[in-house]
């Protein structure tokens, strides 16, 4: 059941935490 | 004698070689170098200063310099280690090296652990995760009931804190990751393997005959 993954599962999606997007020109 | 061309760089506050950065980082000075275009872009993109500001961070994340997220925030005060509210270059080498594929695994653990402690306290506590949970369900425009998110947040805890004493401590989370390596993958960018081809203006201004 998707409603219950794992939290840290979760907020690893954050658009804030990909850093990726730094390097995009 | 170094070239005429060189002499003019000026370079911005807190200015670090790139050949001290790279002895303590994951980089190459070649890479540094790179890293200090792609600084200097940043730095430079609202306030003209050469360091890097909240909302310069922002812009360059989201695209949008007023875009507020507790993540882009929690991670702009981790970059910052002087906690002078601005990010210069050797913050920004020193911080993205954690991001790098060849780092190792134990310190990307141990930057993830300190993200995730919104209050410094030595331990991701209950709350914390609840409220990394709901900024990330406000981020996501998703809403699920304050029963769902607190089902969520427990049955987490009921898998990483081990001891049961109501927080994560550094070692409780060192093997939740271990058993969860998927909550690495935002700790490394490929980018960084090949920051030299990404930034090619650099070559047109390098300092460094190599």
């Amino acid at each position: 059941r998707p409603a219950l993954m794992n939290a840290f599962e979760l907020i690893s999606t954050s658009q804030g935490l990909n850093l990726g997007t730094l390097f995009e020109k | 004698m170094g070239c005429w061309f060189s002499k003019q760089l000026e370079h911005t506050p807190g200015y670090e070689e790139p050949a001290v950065l790279a002895a303590e980082t994951a980089f190459t000075v070649g890479e540094v170098e790179a890293l200090y275009e792609l600084f200097k872009k940043i730095s430079y993109s609202i306030i003209k200063d050469g360091l890097i500001h909240k909302e310069e961070f922002q812009l360059a994340l989201f695209k949008n310099s007023k875009k507020h997220n507790l993540f882009a925030d929690r991670v702009f005060d981790l970059f910052d280690i002087k906690r002078n509210g601005v990010i210069e270059f050797g913050e920004f080498v020193r911080s993205l090296s954690v991001f790098h594929p060849n780092t190792s695994q134990d310190e990307k653990i141990a930057f993830a652990f300190r993200l995730y402690d919104l209050r410094s306290t030595g331990f991701i506590e209950r709350e914390e995760l609840k409220e990394l949970v709901l900024a990330l369900l406000h981020e996501s425009d998703l809403y699920l009931s304050d029963d769902i998110v607190d089902m969520i947040v427990d049955q987490t805890y009921k898998l990483a804190d081990t001891n049961s004493d109501g927080k994560i401590d550094p070692i409780e989370w060192k093997e939740f990751v271990k058993k969860n390596p998927s909550l690495l993958k935002i700790m490394t960018l490929p980018y960084l393997m090949d920051i030299t081809t990404a930034f090619p203006s650099f070559i047109m201004n390098s300092e460094v005959d190599e």
